[in-house]
């Protein structure tokens, strides 16, 4: 695991976070619950919790799906290529390109011939949720943290990797028994980045 | 474009196989140091985007210089590649797969691979220099 440089983080005097979705995009309840399973992991096994909130402009983290430049100096570039983007503590701010082909159910085991373009949504918000907490990108292949992920892939499920990263900046989650969780192929898919 | 499964993507949505984003870097295979292709400079871009070649020229050339070198192998040791300094295949497999827009080198400061074996020798080894 790595983090961003200067070790950002969300101080201590706000582990309780809010999230909301860009209002353009007017998100479906199912999109919306992908990532409130995705905030789930990383509030298991830390101190921080993640409460939706219809206010964009006041909430700690802003989600919103963009196309091409979207402002931030970033651009997207269609379909594949970059698929996201997040920024480090304190900023917030988690864009997903519009242009991709995001799959709520990204299961391996529904390979076809389509899912060479098919990204798995909540992949991607597991991994852009961790960098903002303040992870980086982490070589270890199996981990969340790992910068690629081949399309019509799953991979969701904390890695020993990104659970000891995120509790060197935050500590453990106060209410588990258990300060880590264990990771499963089954949930893991078949990418061949691991 | 949201899609409940892989399945129920319709063939209309999906993209030309060879006109992904960086499908065309399948065409360096093979490329080493001292060589001079057509369309190297957007390998240099995606490298200079990602924090590999730092501080951008105003516009790359498509010679595969010394720059291009320590950057893939860099690369590829981020990557857990064999750290040859040349576009092999599974290298470029790697290259052209969808990621993160976040950069791996942010402000000359590496992570990854690279970055831990740097902090390792600050932090617990002596070393002597030979």
């Amino acid at each position: 695991y790595t983090f961003f440089p200067g070790t950002p983080k969300w101080p201590s005097s706000n582990l309780d976070l809010t999230y909301a979705f860009f209002p353009g995009n007017q998100l479906t309840d199912s999109v919306k619950a992908i990532f409130s399973r995705a905030f789930d992991r990383w509030a298991a096994v830390t101190p921080l919790t993640f409460t939706e909130t219809a206010s964009f402009s006041s909430a700690d983290l802003k989600i919103g799906f963009f196309s091409g430049d979207h402002g931030d100096g970033e651009p997207f570039d269609g379909q594949m290529g970059t698929l996201a983007h997040a920024f480090s503590p304190t900023n917030g701010h988690f864009h997903l390109d519009g242009d991709e082909n995001w799959v709520l159910d990204g299961d391996s085991s529904s390979l076809t011939s389509s899912s060479t373009s098919a990204i798995d949504l909540e992949s991607v918000a597991v991994h852009e949720i961790g960098h903002l907490l303040g992870l980086g990108h982490s070589s270890v292949e199996e981990s969340i943290m790992f910068p690629t992920i081949s399309s019509g892939s799953k991979k969701i499920v904390l890695a020993s990797d990104d659970i000891q990263g995120i509790q060197v900046l935050y500590g453990g989650n106060p209410n588990s028994n258990s300060s880590s969780t264990t990771t499963t192929g089954e949930e893991r898919g078949t990418s061949d980045s691991g | 474009h949201f899609f409940p499964n892989i399945t129920s993507i319709p063939p209309s949505f999906l993209p030309n196989a060879t006109t992904g984003a960086w499908n065309a870097f399948h065409n360096f295979a093979g490329c080493h140091p001292g060589e001079k292709v057509d369309g190297l400079a957007k390998l240099k871009q995606y490298f200079n985007r990602f924090g590999y070649i730092p501080n951008s020229p105003s516009n790359f050339s498509d010679d595969f210089d010394d720059a291009l070198e320590s950057a893939l192998k860099e690369y590829q040791l981020n990557f857990n590649l064999n750290t040859s300094g040349v576009l092999d295949e599974s290298t470029l497999q790697q290259i052209v797969r969808p990621r993160c827009g976040v950069a791996d080198i942010i402000n000359g400061t590496s992570t990854m691979n690279s970055g831990k074996a740097a902090s390792l020798t600050t932090g617990h080894f002596h070393t002597v220099g030979h």
